[in-house]
């Protein structure tokens, strides 16, 4: 039976902790903060206030029997390399996960064997500016360090033809793996109504709508021409 | 041309300031705390000390010619709401997006007019809980409300079958996108190292490997079901 210890409580560790809860998962949710801690006693199976740099006090609330670690205690980068190089080295928890504050942060965590880092401020930041950058650009999913997933509104030298006939893989040496398109809901006619679905993996003979948004995967230099039309 | 402003520069804030910069927009960042304006003067076209909540200063340093506006000013909701407001409904700007601290904050801002708005800490709070939840699941990317993107490590029932004969599409009604495969480095006996591929859109005569990881799309409850077997 895994424990999940989530040190933290900001809104990333408050979210992990109280997400984990409501999925059944036992949870230890620790922060110093005795408000953060008030907040949450009713939504998880344990809950400490306590400074998680306090190596004797993190033992004596069991941290041992922790499986999986999710350490967010804010801009503080000294705190968090402390616990945990604490929780990997002294109490060899199997699983640490840290979200890092910025790549400085980020590194210094690698080092010390941290078994994975998540930056949720950098990565939506990235996501957002992409998006702003490109306006037909909807959303940039990495997939890897070569290959995206884009979502793009459809050029309009696409209206009214098939995806046969466009030939997006020949051209541009892309997949298209989804449209996303609005369909009217069959309703009274005061109520103009759309409905947005998703159709996957559509037919070669689909044929391109204005408005469709087009879902593609493949090399990152590719997905960019397609914008550039 | 568009003027990008940043109100708040927080962690998410200062990279939107900063990435937005770097592919060349014009970047006005604005922070209460000079530390923060200091830390960004070099990298931004402006920045600017200033409480946001000020409408008579934000009209004084040209806030009117700004076209999309990025609010990210922390938990404090009823600033955020305030610089909202008034950047929507008195100075009319196009697009406003704000960074939102939980649902209750999201919901005041949707009632207010906000264009969009970015959860980056619930939402990778929600995909970390999802994969330390089902361990063989590494990533899931919603791509609406009914589908989702699921990266999986490929059960052992699939391992030395090709695609054809596992024939996903037919038992589970989802289709795989693309195989993530570590392959040896071509290096000298000595160096161990193994190299990730992705194999995009793999051609049926395709033939699982142990370690393959299947990224898959489909409605939700279709990928769950490969999680069971
Ligand atoms: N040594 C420590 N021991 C226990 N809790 C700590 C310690 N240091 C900081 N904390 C707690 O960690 C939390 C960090 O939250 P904060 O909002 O500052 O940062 P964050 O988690 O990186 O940001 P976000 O809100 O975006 O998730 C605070 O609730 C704070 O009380
Ligand atoms: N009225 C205001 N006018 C200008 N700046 C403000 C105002 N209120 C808050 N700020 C600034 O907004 C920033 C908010 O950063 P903070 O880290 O608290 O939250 P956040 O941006 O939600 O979190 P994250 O660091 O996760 O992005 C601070 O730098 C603060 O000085």
């Amino acid at each position: 039976e895994h424990v999940y210890a989530v040190i933290g409580l900001g809104n990333f560790g408050n979210a992990v902790a109280t997400l984990l809860s409501e999925k059944g998962m036992e949870v230890l949710a620790i922060d110093a903060d005795e408000n953060k801690v008030e907040n949450i006693v009713n939504k998880v199976a344990h809950a400490v206030q306590m400074n998680a740099t306090n190596e004797q006090s993190l033992k004596e609330i069991g941290m041992e029997d922790v499986h999986t670690a999710i350490v967010s205690v804010g801009d503080d980068i000294a705190s968090s390399l402390l616990i945990c190089t604490y929780l990997k080295d002294t109490l060899k928890i199997k699983n640490v996960i840290a979200k890092a504050t910025d790549q400085k942060h980020a590194r210094v965590l690698e080092k010390i064997g941290v078994d994975k880092i998540i930056f949720p401020e950098y990565e939506s930041a990235r996501r957002l500016a992409d998006t702003l950058i490109s306006p037909n650009i909807f959303d940039i999913i990495e997939l890897s360090d070569k290959h995206n997933i884009m979502e793009i509104k459809a050029p309009s030298s696409f209206f009214g033809r098939t995806l046969e006939e466009i030939d997006i893989r020949k051209r541009f040496d892309v997949n298209i793996i989804a449209i996303k398109r609005n369909v009217p809901n069959a309703k009274d006619d005061f109520e103009n109504d759309f409905e947005e679905t998703t159709i996957i993996s559509p037919s070669p003979k689909e044929q391109i709508v204005e408005g469709d948004v087009l879902i593609m995967i493949g090399l990152k230099e590719h997905l960019e021409n397609i914008e550039k039309i």
